[in-house]
């Protein structure tokens, strides 16, 4: 499903270049249920975006579904990013001035899904991750954990065949931290790819692979 | 040091009103050491905000070192916020637009301190948690636990008596986390407060008292 040949990402920043990235080569099937894990800084959240098309590598080649993704028209990728692939950013990146429901339905309004089924769809997404008493709220009148359950459900709720979730369960409770976990494995069990970025140990257990980075490199797999 | 008597906070919403703090009366002395913990949403949040002074409760005092704060001047409350309180806010609230030097210099700047010692201090402060390297990148040219370690420096910068620290290790890997810890401990040996709101089992076993809250109420301490 994903293979990438020694990917590198270089930020030049004047005279020093922050390498982030250090020739990454990885393959991953298709429903597989793996964790990224590894050091603050260690490149976890830049290889999650090459691999979920949100950015470019400087070096290497990305292969998704045997195509290679820089050669990819732009609404191929577009079409990709919709259809294909949920992602939960590590920040959230919710509409700060439209309320909860609103930003879960996004995904939807993109796919060109009916205003009574997105409606539908959207409420049964925020309903899982627990917030169907806040789905009125704007992003800023609720709590950091709320907010991070708001992304999960923007991310799952076109049922992505891949999911991308960088540290989804970092603002929350141990408790609200497995239900996420219930719903990946949901996803999961339907032949979905889950890549889930975790410094929580008890997250990764729940994997069937662990990745680990350290300085831009793969150093475990 | 700190005393709440039936703190209440309530925001009115349309026809709804959201009661997220229903009651809290706490005592805290100074010189603890003490962790926050409970649900997404209990309202862990909003009392660290009222007990910092950043937010007001709708009903109920908080008197601080014997002083009521509701009745203090505007700039009474600026000096508090200034020279005794250290804060980490959940979401990090940087400056985007200047490096993260600049952004631990800011508490120094209010405090009129001087160029010269103000970046010793704050080059200082970027050091004890690991990011002499990146000092001079942006709040988006750094990783997440990355933005994270700047608010934390930023918030110790000017050695404050009280700190609150809320969900300082949300993106940090152990290791990191635990160094974070260190630099906690280390304020508290000099006769300081600190206040951390975290879901890490870890990080409150660190911690002399543990305050639980449930729906806005402490349901243990
Ligand atoms: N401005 C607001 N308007 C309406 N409701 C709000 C507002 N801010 C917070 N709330 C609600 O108050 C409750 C408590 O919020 P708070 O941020 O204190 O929770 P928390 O315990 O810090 O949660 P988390 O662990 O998820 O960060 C939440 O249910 C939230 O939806
Ligand atoms: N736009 C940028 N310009 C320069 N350097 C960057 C930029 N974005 C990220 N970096 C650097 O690249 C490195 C890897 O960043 P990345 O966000 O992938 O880390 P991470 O493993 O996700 O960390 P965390 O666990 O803290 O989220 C970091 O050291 C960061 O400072
Ligand atoms: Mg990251
Ligand atoms: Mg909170």
């Amino acid at each position: 499903l994903i293979k990438t040949e020694e990917i590198w990402k270089v930020y030049k920043m004047g005279k020093v270049d922050v390498e982030a990235l250090r020739g990454i080569s990885l393959e991953i099937e298709k429903g597989e249920f793996l964790a990224i894990m590894g050091p603050s800084g260690s490149g976890k959240s830049t290889l999650m975006n090459i691999l979920g098309c949100l950015d470019t590598p400087t070096r290497g080649e990305y292969y998704l579904e045997g195509k290679d993704v820089s050669s990819l028209q732009d609404d191929e990728l577009a079409l990709i990013r919709n259809k294909k692939i949920g992602f939960v950013f590590q920040s959230f990146h919710l509409l700060p001035r439209t309320p909860a429901l609103h930003n879960v339905e996004l995904p939807l309004i993109y796919a060109g899904v009916g205003k009574k089924e997105r409606n539908k769809l959207a409420e049964k997404a925020v309903e899982i991750v627990g917030l169907k008493e806040r789905m009125h709220h704007k992003p800023n009148e609720l709590s950091g954990g709320e907010r991070q359950r708001v992304a999960i459900a923007r991310a799952v709720v076109n049922n992505p065949s891949i999911l991308f979730a960088d540290e989804p369960t970092g603002n929350l409770d141990s408790k609200s931290g497995e239900e996420i976990m219930e719903i990946f494995k949901e996803l999961h069990s339907r032949q979905n790819t889950i890549i889930v970025v975790t410094h929580d140990q008890s997250i990764a257990k729940m994997t069937d692979r662990i990745i680990k980075l350290k300085d831009g490199e793969v150093v475990d797999d």
